[in-house]
């Protein structure tokens, strides 16, 4: 079963073209294994992607680098899978 | 649980569990629900719709679909909880019994059975089919990018690997063809309506091409209705348009498909949240999101009723 310990999903709104070309040249860097929950879509947008732990550091540091901001949407995605296997477990029960 | 009044509609449910729930609902019901399998999946899944229909034959048609793509767990939620809904107040609701007693409805709950049962065993965040592609390691395609809309055009990915991968050739998915086969075979759906998550959105055609439909200005009318008697509940707040505008642009998808076949009221829903919990939606967010949703939904199926072509 894949695991998301330490993956986290980062939100990015970029607020120009150039912003946008930054997150849009990251979606073809396959070795990030980024998954989009919610794609590029224009300046103004959020862009949603969940980030591996292995890629964590390199991503935020190529935005901030970028002068790209960012916030962190979900902090451990694990956290939450284990919250809903949970309540999974427990609705079984009852 | 021994009937569908004691099944939990407020938590996640797996597919064997969804799959009983149905044939529970068509054992209570008989005279209005029935089961009919309309293909089998990559994996060999059957491809169940639940049928709710007062009699006739091949009337008028609206379409429910939840699940194509597979971890957007709180569609598959939802429609359990419409088709519970649909049965609860097929005669007390006028609105709803008003739309049964001119028109059947189809409703398919688990459109991506493999990716689903994917996500309850081996991984949450799966959203393609399972099937293999020659010459790639990675597996599966995105079910809405494989119809044959736009297909393989900018807004899907030739990339086996990407989540966004369009799928070797137009209805490459047996969970998409089974789809397509039906509606043709069918003949008389007049509103299709595809059920994903999340970010809030009631989007309507086209999404591989800028060009408005022809329609749009109607669509658009419906859609403002629809969003209000969404937000109406719980003041959810919801946008809407056509996808290309609204979104981004996107090749291949399920409702771009139904409209050039002549289905006028094909809608897209994204439902919540709008990215705190995004698929990971807490199972107490399910019923008020289906119940908002239904408001949205009933809303469709009344103008579609009044609007018959």
């Amino acid at each position: 079963t894949e695991t998301f310990v330490g993956h986290q999903v980062l939100r990015i709104t970029p607020t120009s073209d150039e912003e946008l070309q930054v997150v849009q040249e990251l979606q073809d860097l396959e070795e990030l294994q980024l998954d989009f929950w919610l794609e590029p879509r224009g300046p103004g947008y959020p862009v949603d992607v969940r980030v591996p732990f292995p890629s964590l550091q390199s991503f935020k540091a190529h935005l901030e680098a970028n002068g790209v901001s960012y916030s962190i949407m979900i902090e451990d995605v694990q956290a939450l899978v284990d919250n809903e296997q949970t309540e999974l477990l427990r609705s079984r029960r009852q | 649980p021994l009937s569908t009044n004691t099944f939990d509609y407020a938590t996640y449910h797996t597919l064997d569990e969804i799959y009983s729930f149905m044939d529970l609902l068509v054992a209570e019901n008989p005279n209005l629900v029935s089961k009919v399998e309309i293909g089998r999946s990559t994996e060999n899944r059957p491809l169940y719709v639940l049928k709710f229909s007062k009699g006739g034959t091949n009337r008028p048609a609206v379409w429910i679909d939840t699940g194509i793509h597979s971890r957007e767990w709180v569609t598959q939620a939802s429609g359990v909880w419409f088709a519970k809904k649909i049965v609860v107040d097929h005669e007390n609701d006028e609105g709803l019994a008003s739309i049964l007693d001119q028109m059947d409805i189809f409703l398919e709950i688990v459109t991506n059975p493999d990716g689903f049962a994917f996500t309850q065993t081996q991984n949450r965040m799966w959203r393609k089919t399972r099937s293999k592609q020659s010459g790639s390691v990675c597996i599966g395609v995105d079910p809405n990018r494989n119809w044959d809309a736009g297909f393989g055009g900018p807004g899907a990915s030739r990339n086996p690997c990407s989540e966004t991968y369009h799928g070797p050739y137009a209805n490459s998915e047996p969970e998409v063809k089974a789809i397509v086969d039906f509606v043709k075979s069918h003949g008389n759906i007049k509103a299709f309506i595809s059920i994903h998550s999340y970010s809030q959105l009631l989007l309507y055609p086209y999404g591989y091409t800028r060009t408005p439909v022809p329609d749009q200005k109607e669509l658009h009318q419906i859609s403002e209705k629809a969003v209000t008697a969404l937000s109406s509940l719980y003041g959810t707040n919801y946008k809407y348009g056509s996808i290309f505008t609204t979104i981004y642009q996107a090749s291949g998808s399920t409702v771009d498909w139904t409209y050039n076949q002549g289905i006028k009221y094909s809608f897209t829903f994204e439902l919540r949240d709008t990215g705190r919990y995004g698929f990971l939606l807490p199972a107490k967010q399910i019923v008020p999101t289906a119940q908002e949703t239904w408001l949205a939904l009933k809303t469709i199926m009344l103008y579609t009723r009044d609007h018959l072509y």
